[in-house]
């Protein structure tokens, strides 16, 4: 899914929730 | 619903509200449900007194998120001993508004020939949540770290045994709406978003890990209050 750079942004949020 | 069917909201069982023992033989057992944006409470009236009851009416008091009657309560016909109707009630939710404790309480009165009676409920906060509540996903991540941290609860899910594509599935039926997925280190990390119909926006994020069956479910939201209720929703909706 290539949505201007979205979906990394989702990304490192995600990493950053499991390791905070 | 079928395959390919979007599955609707979730409907809790009805209960009894009001025992005819409370209430000179008037028993009230009901529920709510949203159905294409539209609410209502759902009751069986049951007379066990052994004369005809007329004239119902019915009144709330002011709560949370101003539900009101949208109508009159219909019984069109006198209610004989021993006899049960059921009655569809279509709300709105721009009555008058009043914190309860609970926030989903609801305090109601119902009137008929024979006396007014008064009990309480509780209603689903998925009730509230509206059609249009997927947020755009760039505004998502800039409320996301909007929000202070002191605004983020955090509830487990225990024994639920759905893979993440079918919780979000379950839970877009109830206005639960999947804005993203990854994936990180074994964990399906799902980011929601709903809308209630005061326009309180709720962000969740959802952590699935396969072969686990306790899910942990993280609510972000301006008014913190609201997510012991999103959470119950969480639970009632993925667990049923």
């Amino acid at each position: 899914e290539i949505e201007d750079g979205l979906d990394e942004a989702f990304g490192r949020l995600a990493v950053s929730r499991t390791n905070p | 619903g079928g395959v390919g069917l979007p599955m609707g909201a979730y409907t809790p069982p009805k209960t009894i509200w009001l025992p005819a023992m409370k209430a000179k033989g008037l028993e009230i057992s009901g529920t709510f449900v949203r159905r294409a944006g539209v609410i209502q409470m759902e009751m069986t009236l049951t007379n066990k007194a052994m004369s005809v009851m007329t004239d119902f009416a019915i009144q709330f008091n002011r709560n949370s998120f101003g539900l009101a009657p949208a109508g009159p309560l219909q019984v069109l016909t006198p209610l004989s001993p021993n006899q049960s109707i059921e009655v569809a009630l279509p709300l709105s939710t721009v009555g008058p508004v009043m914190k309860m404790e609970p926030l989903n309480n609801l305090q109601v009165a119902v009137k008929n020939n024979i006396d007014v009676f008064y009990f309480s409920c509780q209603y689903p906060i998925s009730m509230l949540f509206v059609e249009d509540g997927k947020m755009e996903r760039q505004v998502f991540l800039a409320t996301w770290k909007d929000i202070p941290n002191d605004n983020e609860s955090q509830f487990q899910i225990k024994d639920c045994h759905l893979n993440s594509d079918a919780a979000s599935n379950k839970l877009q039926g109830s206005n639960i709406f999947t804005i993203a997925k990854r994936t990180v280190e074994g964990q399906d990390m799902l980011y929601q978003s709903m809308k209630l119909t005061n326009s309180i926006w709720v962000l969740a994020e959802l952590r699935v890990q396969a072969g686990n069956p306790n899910y942990t479910v993280c609510l972000k939201c301006r008014a913190a209050e609201v997510s012991q209720g999103v959470f119950q929703c969480y639970e009632a909706v993925l667990k049923n």
